[in-house]
């Protein structure tokens, strides 16, 4: 990922993504 | 709200178990940091669960947390 986006935001409500992405 | 306990955590799969312990930090970290609790939550998520539940059952230990995240979060957007 890139670092400019982390860290992740969490969304109540939203499934969490997480660093699953990375 | 019932307390997380790490045996309610460990019958859900892994993904849901941080999806559970985000709610609770959200919840606690939003009135806080209103405009930065999603970035926060974030960042704690990154910590081990059992770690987090920790600091779900210590205000004054996440307090810190929270405070150290911010300063982490503010050094890395300057």
């Amino acid at each position: 990922g890139s670092s400019i986006s982390w860290p992740p935001e969490f969304h109540p409500g939203v499934p969490w993504k997480g660093l699953q992405n990375i | 709200q019932e307390p997380l306990t790490a045996s309610m955590l460990a019958k859900a799969p892994p993904q849901e178990q941080k999806q559970m312990l985000g709610e609770r930090l959200y919840h606690l970290i939003y009135p806080l940091h209103p405009s930065l609790a999603g970035k926060i939550t974030g960042m704690l998520l990154e910590i081990d669960n059992s770690e987090v539940l920790l600091l779900l059952e210590s205000p004054a230990s996440l307090r810190s947390k929270i405070e150290e995240a911010v300063t982490v979060l503010q050094a890395h957007q300057a």
